[in-house]
């Protein structure tokens, strides 16, 4: 099923699709298609990451998966996991630095792919945030860290929970200033 | 009441202490700033006048009066500043059901304007159509520029086209463009530049600002085939909330092209990340 976002995306080239002027239960149609198409999609990227990350081959390769609510703090994984691994693809032919936010309960320590702590950010999440996410999920924060990625390469990061002693002396919280 | 200003190594931005709204931006390399006001407004719908019936719809923008509103309560949008070794955020709050996060990431030459937008509320049975605004202090002369599909960049005239007589039948919709990656305007020395994460319509309604369109709630056909109002009513039935970014940029001229173009690309083709329970023997 590997092309079925591909069908999908080439349903959505309708012009009525591009501009955004079908009829309701068209556009919803379109969506239901889209998210199909998404999820396949999905499942290839990560069985493909599973064998790249992969050192040794006599153990099984690990299942990567997806936050599609990110842009609003989001994310079951990270929010219900003490350690996990955050990977970042980047699809340009040159190095990219950029920044992730990834919600959170509390603090972690991240490990960058030298083995070296990362510098992190710890802050709530905004009001609006928590307004949008409605019935979604309830991370109460968000981890803020710098990923310098290779071109056309990944960069796999660790992330571990924090609770005192040196891990969280890493971690620069972050200073709120309420002005009204 | 005093002003807040945030910074990185790129840019300073600075906030007027009573209202909370962006005041002024300064690109730190040439020393050049500009006031700048931002802010978001609405455009009424309209649902035809005397003028003509025509409906503003999924395929018109129509506004019924020419003059939006501001979203600005008129007096404060509660701002609040986050600083960290990562990124300074500012975040505002103009109505309940419009709020905006304005970020300065380290060692990123951008600002960006993050908001979040809805249920455009319609308890008046009033259509609305809601903007961002940037009103700077740039001697632009009528003349402003978008992208088309994101290639080649378009100058855009005011009230004007370059291939024929134009009657101005519609002064606000008349001088909206399709914006699909990236809208600036411009004068000899500086360039304001915003950077869009999809597709959007825009203007420069006057000389030094620059206009998007974010979001749009209707409530009547506009007639031309689609046969329903644009009033997606969403998975609550109480309307869409729709949250997007714009990345701005405010550079000296002779360094705005490579600036947007590397930017556009970043944004255009951005990393994908993905998680796992696993952490490998090697950590």
């Amino acid at each position: 099923n590997s092309n079925i976002l591909r069908k999908f995306m080439g349903v959505a080239q309708h012009h009525d699709a591009v501009s955004g002027t079908e009829k309701q239960n068209v556009s919803d149609d379109y969506a239901e298609r889209l998210s199909i198409g998404r999820a396949e999609c999905k499942e290839l990227v990560s069985d493909v990451l599973g064998k790249l990350v992969q050192k040794n081959s006599s153990v099984p390769s690990p299942q990567f998966v997806f936050c599609d609510y990110l842009n609003i703090s989001v994310c079951p994984l990270t929010v219900n996991n003490k350690q996990f691994t955050i990977t970042a693809y980047n699809p340009i032919a040159r190095q990219v630095t950029t920044v992730v936010r990834i919600p959170v309960t509390s603090n972690y320590s991240i490990t960058g792919p030298s083995g070296k702590p990362v510098t992190t950010q710890l802050q709530d999440v905004s009001e609006g945030t928590k307004q949008v996410r409605r019935n979604r999920g309830s991370a109460p924060k968000e981890l803020l860290f710098q990923v310098t990625l290779p071109p056309l390469g990944f960069q796999t990061y660790i992330a571990e929970a924090s609770q005192g002693g040196v891990k969280a002396r890493r971690h620069s919280q972050s200073q709120t200033e309420a002005f009204k | 009441n005093a002003d807040t200003t945030i910074e990185n190594q790129f840019l300073s931005l600075t906030f007027d202490g009573s209202t909370g709204l962006l005041k002024s931006m300064t690109d730190k390399k040439s020393q050049k700033s500009t006031s700048v006001r931002q802010s978001f407004y609405w455009y009424t719908s309209s649902m035809g006048d005397l003028k003509s019936s025509q409906k503003s719809g999924a395929y018109i923008f129509r506004p019924l009066i020419q003059t939006p509103t501001d979203l600005f309560n008129g007096t404060s949008v509660g701002l609040t500043v986050i600083k960290g070794p990562v990124a300074t955020e500012v975040r505002q709050q103009f109505q309940p059901w419009l709020s905006q996060v304005i970020r300065l990431y380290n060692n990123r030459e951008f600002a960006e304007f993050e908001w979040t937008v809805g249920p455009i509320p319609i308890k008046d049975r009033v259509g609305k159509e809601i903007i961002t605004r940037f009103d700077t202090d740039l001697q632009t002369n009528s003349t402003f520029y978008t992208d088309a599909n994101g290639r080649q960049i378009l100058q855009r005239i005011r009230d004007h086209r370059f291939d024929w007589q134009y009657n101005n039948t519609e002064p606000v919709s008349g001088n909206y463009y399709p914006i699909n990656s990236r809208a600036f305007i411009t004068d000899d020395k500086m360039q304001m530049t915003v950077m869009t994460d999809r597709s959007q319509g825009g203007s420069s309604m006057k000389d030094g600002s620059l206009e998007i369109m974010i979001h749009r709630r209707t409530l009547g056909d506009d007639h031309r085939g689609v046969g329903e109002p644009l009033n997606e009513t969403g998975q609550f039935g109480d309307g869409l909330i729709v949250r997007g970014q714009h990345f701005v940029l405010f550079t000296s001229v002779d360094k705005a092209a490579a600036a947007h173009r590397l930017l556009g690309e970043e944004l255009y083709m951005a990393p994908s990340l993905s998680f796992s329970q696993w952490v490998p023997d090697w950590a």
